[in-house]
């Protein structure tokens, strides 16, 4: 049962990939599992199903674990997915999802780099895939979709930590989401999550122009942060990518935004100032529960504003 | 098992566009090993920088000779670390 699960510690993958037949025994007619693919160590790459029903529905895609170091994601993304199951049928906003909306979560989105930052080093960030003529390992999976691809906002050095790749999509995570979003055809928004400045962020990173969306982006992170901070006070900065942060090329909102998925955005969670990566377990609860109104927000306008 | 002991988290302002300049060339000098967790992006912006035990004190002397102010984020990463996996170990015992 999930209630024998611990959501407020860290888990290994065995023990996410376990907690996740659970939820779907758990919650049987609306949460299931599927395989997107392989990762490069051959690992599974598996989504988590939201669905009550109906062919072919638009669709919300959700991320966490791009980034393995990123510890906090998953662990949000564990509370995210049991709180959608269990708010079906009670919380009018997931109810009203639902009926109209599948949700599709990948919870470790890059699982080699999860296993090994349990394993070798707690702070890889990467893939693991070698790199031909190099003696240093991985990609960076958030510089390898074809947005902007091999720009300055990236590197070309394996040894780098935002390694692009050697062309858009060379990472089988990277491209088992492009092959999945692109044969679903309806996804309306993507929502991927990472750690840990504080921001929400949406496209461009690749370029300086704004995107054609980017009062209406604006306006719903505004709403979003403002959600965010009334349980905790947490301030998040919001904006474009580039405005915000800094350039990335090849980032996975872009080539979402590129490719039709008009609502699009990046969560950054948040930062106690002390330690960065390596949040306590402590933090885990917290951070999903303000997390989490910002992110029905950000749902809830995509089912009432339809394209 | 890669450790980190002795390696520290350094929490940098850069309050110029030289700083930011300054901090891309720190960046770039791969015998230092340093791993920006926070990039240099424009002044003001926080930049927190892992520096491995034996770059330290070129790193603090190089941050302190450029006017560069930066405070310690994390004494010794793999103090967190250890305490990380306790908790992990402990929450596995617990039955709940």
């Amino acid at each position: 049962s999930t209630s024998t699960f611990d959501f407020a510690s860290y888990h290994t993958l065995d023990e996410i990939y376990d907690w996740m037949d659970i939820l779907v025994d758990n919650h049987p007619s609306l949460v299931s599992k599927i395989q997107i693919g392989q990762s490069y160590e051959n690992r599974p790459l598996y989504v988590l199903k939201f669905s009550t029903g109906g062919p072919n529905r638009p669709a919300i895609w959700l991320d966490t674990g791009i980034h393995a170091r990123e510890w906090i994601t998953p662990a949000t993304g564990i509370w995210t997915a049991n709180k959608i199951a269990e708010e079906y049928g009670r919380d009018p906003s997931v109810t009203a999802i639902l009926d109209s909306m599948d949700i599709f979560f990948e919870i470790v989105t890059n699982p080699d780099g999860f296993a090994f930052t349990h394993s070798n080093n707690r702070l890889w960030r990467k893939t693991r895939s070698t790199n031909t003529g190099s003696h240093c390992i991985g990609v960076d999976p958030n510089r390898n979709w074809d947005a902007g691809f091999g720009g300055s906002g990236s590197s070309s050095n394996p040894c780098s930590e935002t390694y692009r790749g050697p062309y858009a999509h060379s990472e089988r995570e990277v491209k088992a989401i492009v092959d999945f979003i692109r044969g679903h055809r309806k996804v309306k928004l993507v929502i991927s999550i990472h750690s840990y400045s504080q921001m929400l962020l949406f496209p461009y990173g690749y370029k300086t122009a704004p995107v054609p969306d980017h009062q209406e982006l604006n306006e719903l992170a505004k709403k979003a942060v403002s959600d965010l901070a009334a349980l905790y006070g947490t301030k998040y900065t919001y904006g474009s990518m580039v405005d915000t942060i800094y350039m990335a090329d090849g980032t996975s909102i872009d080539w979402a935004y590129d490719n039709g998925v008009k609502y699009a955005f990046s969560f950054e969670l948040r930062d106690t100032g002390r330690y960065g990566f390596l949040l306590p377990s402590t933090q885990i609860i917290p951070t999903a529960t303000e997390t989490w109104p910002a992110l029905l927000d950000i749902m809830v306008h995509v089912l009432e504003h339809p394209y | 098992e890669k450790l980190f002991v002795g390696d520290q988290v350094l929490h940098i302002m850069a309050s110029n566009e030289e700083h930011i300049t300054l901090l891309r060339v720190l960046g770039e000098q791969e015998e230092l090993q340093l791993d920006f967790w926070r990039h240099p992006t424009s002044p003001g912006h926080p930049v927190d920088l892992q520096v491995p035990f034996p770059s330290l004190q070129a790193v603090k002397i190089f941050l302190e000779v450029n006017n560069i102010s930066y405070s310690i984020m994390i004494e010794d990463v793999q103090e967190l670390l250890n305490e990380e996996k306790k908790t992990m170990k402990k929450s596995r015992r617990v039955e709940r």
